[in-house]
């Protein structure tokens, strides 16, 4: 459970906008 | 140069172009019980990208798995609740049959953007939270 809560955490900062 | 907050009044994706917009945003939603949707939204486009490097297929399935059943499995869910019925039953086809396509969640990720338009985003532009940023 844990590892697919890490996997959706991982998804959804990689669709965020990187610091400017 | 236009402070950042009044670019967040332009249009959603202003705001959701912005790490600070999506931050007060997302306290706004979950204030209101509905961060989910924003965390929903972010996944779908998170898993779209996913496409470019090819050989992870079992990482597709299993986050294909994982936003299924976080937000669409559970009908008394925020997202599950804002999506079309027809909507959720395709993406339920897809996760059963492995049928596992990049743009599997877009029509979902619309039909909550367009949700978040008509309605949290304007409600947020005229919140306590986003007025005392400002």
């Amino acid at each position: 459970i844990d590892s697919e809560d890490d996997l959706l955490q991982e998804c959804i900062s990689s669709a965020m906008p990187k610091k400017k | 140069p236009t402070p950042p907050y009044l670019k967040w009044a332009e249009s959603l994706h202003s705001l959701l172009d912005d790490q600070d917009g999506i931050h007060l945003f997302r306290t706004f939603l979950k204030q209101e019980e509905c961060a989910d949707m924003l965390d929903f939204w972010f996944a779908c486009s998170g898993f779209r990208k996913l496409e470019a490097n090819e050989g992870n297929e079992e990482k597709k399935v299993k986050l294909a798995k994982a936003i299924y059943k976080k937000y669409i499995l559970d009908n008394n869910g925020i997202v599950s609740r804002q999506i079309k019925p027809a909507t959720k039953s395709f993406i339920k086809d897809c996760v059963m049959k492995l049928h596992i396509d990049p743009a599997m969640f877009d029509q979902a990720q619309t039909e909550i953007q367009t949700m978040m338009e008509e309605n949290t985003y304007p409600l947020f532009l005229k919140s306590d939270i986003y007025l005392e940023y400002t």
